[in-house]
């Protein structure tokens, strides 16, 4: 694949990412390894947005 | 690069796991 068909691909994955994580920080999760989840996926999402970001400059 | 090709590997490995996940998570109130 190409930078570009990449790039493409990682804005697809992040936008999915980032509609489950705002639809859990909308609920009152208790459960540790669901929050511990949820936490691992929006360092992974920040990750890839700044990636995303540095490449796109 | 292979950076960003990394990247996207270890989001569509994540995505792919996420089904179960967002099942679960649909079950908590808002």
């Amino acid at each position: 694949t190409t930078t570009k068909e990449d790039l493409q691909r990682l804005l697809q994955l992040l936008l999915r990412i980032s509609t489950v994580v705002e639809e859990a920080e909308g609920r009152r999760i208790e459960n540790r390894a669901m929050v511990r989840q949820i936490s691992i996926m929006r360092e992974q999402m920040f990750r890839g947005y700044y990636l995303l970001d540095a490449f796109r400059c | 690069s292979k950076e960003l090709k990394q990247a996207v590997l270890v989001l569509e490995n994540m995505v792919a796991d996420m089904e179960d996940f967002v099942i679960f998570l649909m079950s908590y109130p808002r």
